[in-house]
């Protein structure tokens, strides 16, 4: 269960980086 | 910039903490009139991977039996729910007007809830995890305080059958913790404290074993053995409460870092 919640939070967290990064990409080109 | 205290959460968190800081400037420094794009498909990965999160957590909370998890835990999984309807609002908003003030507000608070309830999620299992090898280090102090009562050989024999597996996980668990704290100092302290438990285990033993013997034999020395056996059993117990001290830290040390 520990590295289960582990990795979902490291999903969640990818998840959200890779939302912003788009924002980025669209507001810089 | 945030600072996480254990590898596993500095890893998970610290490139998401990174984005979000840039989001926040970009935000500050653009109110540039770009039309934001389209974010339903990124904001539906978020969605998911929240779902699944909490999925995971209240299983945690079910089937944990620490209080302390039970109750602050379902608070960091509503964080995170809240900041993913944040984002659905934004998402939903920026379809409608590419330009929405607001949903680059609701964004940027998004971000940060699912920063934020993340951490707050890690943390209170990391504390959890904690308070177990906590509790294992208190059952050595309560072995530790019967020391000085040991008389018989028996007793003694008992005493070490009931320490040493106790003393081994121990040893495991606070040897696993230094290796998973990313402060420096709080890693050398409960390295020194697990070598001092170590060294001082098999000598108190020895110690107890001499008291045995002075005790049956007339009892000449008795008090100087008594004297020797309580100071290495009290520095055992200094070592393990400094390790239970230690253990707690999740600030940092400033000096270190300036």
């Amino acid at each position: 269960n520990a590295s289960e919640m582990v990795r979902q939070a490291k999903i969640l967290a990818q998840a959200t980086s890779h939302l912003i990064q788009s924002i980025k990409y669209e507001a810089e080109t | 910039m945030p600072v996480f205290h254990t590898k596993t959460i500095e890893g998970i968190l610290e490139p998401v903490a990174q984005q979000v800081s840039r989001l926040v400037i970009m935000h500050e420094e653009a109110e540039d009139g770009n039309a934001m794009p389209d974010l339903e498909k990124p904001v539906m990965a978020v969605s998911k991977a929240v779902i699944n999160l909490v999925k995971v957590g209240r299983e945690t909370i079910n089937s944990s039996d620490d209080p302390i998890l039970k109750q602050d835990m379902p608070a960091a999984l509503h964080r995170v729910e809240s900041a993913a309807k944040l984002l659905e609002e934004a998402s939903s908003l920026l379809k409608s007007d590419p330009y929405s003030q607001p949903a680059r507000k609701k964004l940027i608070e998004g971000a940060r809830g699912i920063l934020q309830g993340t951490s707050a999620l890690l943390l209170c299992f990391d504390e959890s995890e904690v308070r177990k090898i906590i509790r294992e280090c208190k059952k050595v102090l309560d072995y530790l305080a019967v020391a000085e009562v040991i008389e018989t050989m028996e007793d003694l024999v008992q005493f070490v059958k009931d320490l040493s597996p106790c003393l081994t996980r121990v040893s495991r668990d606070v040897d696993g913790r230094q290796q998973e704290l990313t402060h420096q100092v709080h890693r050398e302290i409960l390295m020194r404290c697990l070598e001092g438990v170590k060294t001082l285990s098999p000598i108190l033993i020895c110690s107890m074993k001499i008291f045995i013997q002075i005790f049956h034999q007339g009892g000449k020395g008795i008090a100087e053995a008594a004297e020797n056996r309580n100071y290495l059993a009290g520095r055992m117990t200094d070592e393990i409460n400094e390790i239970i001290r230690v253990l707690q830290l999740t600030t940092y040390d400033e000096e270190e870092w300036d």
